[in-house]
């Protein structure tokens, strides 16, 4: 039985598409069968993943909005075990033209009902608390949230868990927070080491072990269109994704 | 006469809230009469300069969609000529609140009108394109455009353009682009050199000499509720956004 997760958090740039990516093409490697969907009007999971703009014409926005099944929407990556849903920006008028319908926060939910042939599939979200954002939710199993070690992105994370705590006891009553993970932390820097400290002290356990090191290699890897796992597998950056899929997949009881 | 900016750019974490502060901070300290407004329901700009959630009650949202005037709501700060409108996540609603509203779009550049002892409004914008940045391109004279030297954030910048042009051929003809600034900016690093080299090809004049560099202070600032020029003046971000306001004074004809 498949699990779903949205990558989220409402603070921009904190890593949330890099940690898609790269976690779940670390997943892959481990024989999972992984999907990752673009649900951002930017398609930077898009582009990250070298799918040019060109063949992006159906994606997220047909599944929201029409009835388009998943299975007519995905891409194969070069990636074994690693499927894409890609995202434009089609999206930006989701909000507008879902706002009658009564089920507009289940469109993903429902479509993804009949998707049977993956043990995870990951939602990458848009810096918001949108419709979009309330269709990963209603959808998941579990929020996973890249928290960058910085400190409006802290300031952000108790109006994230409210929400997520919202939805879970109003739309979707299987949701919990997955965990928190730290990116771009750098242990030389007081600002991140405070930081840390202040997440563990206030979530323990539901922070991840593993953090995320600020590493150029995870920046550059995009414009070759290639996760930072495949770009340089022996960088910190790929490490450390490594280590965190064998983490998370140990947390969700994957063999 | 006033001149409002927004400060715009739907990719997330690129340095929208930091230049709103610092380059708010550093007109006023050139004696021009600074107005910044918080358009994003994290209420960065708000906490940035030391304004606790408490005292958030009125704000841009109340502005949006009650009659409320800006001179109601406004709040003087520590810093001589800048004053602050604040947000909360009430702004959350907004989208779907205004959504039946004929003068959707129209109703921060309404409210602005009646104000007119500001030499300069700066309009601090979430990560999106939607009825809140909508607001805001629709009621300013120019975009004030921050782009992190990065991949993603590079792409993301022809759509952004896209929505300016579009914009000032529909609702707002008096909308320009005033300038791209590069921002997080590390000379050693290739993939910075690339972007500015890119960015300056592609749009020449329009991107400001000025840079911002990445600065640890930058970053520490907000958690003290202060300006990294009130913070430490004497640091490499501080030293730029002054650069960068002196230059931005220049290009707009500031005495
Ligand atoms: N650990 C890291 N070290 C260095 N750079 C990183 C790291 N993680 C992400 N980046 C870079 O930082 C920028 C922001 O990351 P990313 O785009 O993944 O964040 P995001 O949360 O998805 O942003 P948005 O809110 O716009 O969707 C990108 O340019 C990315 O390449
Ligand atoms: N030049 C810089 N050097 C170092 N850190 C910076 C710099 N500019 C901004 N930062 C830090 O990077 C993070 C992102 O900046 P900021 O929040 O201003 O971006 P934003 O575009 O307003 O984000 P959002 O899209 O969420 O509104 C913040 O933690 C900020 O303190
Ligand atoms: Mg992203
Ligand atoms: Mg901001």
């Amino acid at each position: 039985k498949k699990k779903i997760y949205s990558v989220i958090n409402q603070k921009g740039g904190v890593g949330k598409t890099t940690t898609t990516i790269n976690l779940g093409t670390a997943m892959a490697a481990c024989d999972a069968k992984v999907l990752l969907i673009d649900m951002d009007p930017q398609g930077n999971l898009s582009t990250g993943l070298g799918v040019p703009p060109i063949n992006r014409a159906t994606g997220i926005y047909n599944i929201l909005t029409s009835n388009k099944k998943i299975q007519d929407c995905l891409l194969k990556t070069e990636i074994p075990n690693l499927d894409l849903v890609t995202a434009n920006d089609d999206l930006l008028g989701v909000e507008i033209e879902l706002s009658s319908s009564d089920d507009r926060a289940l469109r993903l939910k429902k479509a993804l009902e009949g998707v049977n042939n993956y043990d995870f599939i990951l939602l990458d979200c848009p810096p918001a608390l949108n419709i979009i954002t309330l269709n990963a939710l209603a959808a998941s199993d579990g929020a996973l949230v890249p928290l960058q070690a910085e400190f409006y992105a802290l300031e952000g994370l108790s109006q994230l868990l409210k929400t997520i705590k919202s939805i879970s006891s109003t739309v979707n009553s299987r949701l919990k927070l997955s965990g928190v993970v730290l990116t771009m932390f750098d242990k030389r820097n007081n600002l991140s080491v405070q930081v840390e400290e202040d997440v563990r002290g206030y979530l323990g356990g539901d922070v991840f072990l593993t953090k995320i090191p600020r590493n150029i290699r995870l920046s550059e890897a995009p414009s070759h269109g290639l996760p930072a796992l495949i770009y340089d597998h022996k960088c910190t950056g790929s490490k450390a994704y490594i280590d965190l899929a064998r983490e998370f997949l140990k947390r969700e009881g994957w063999k």
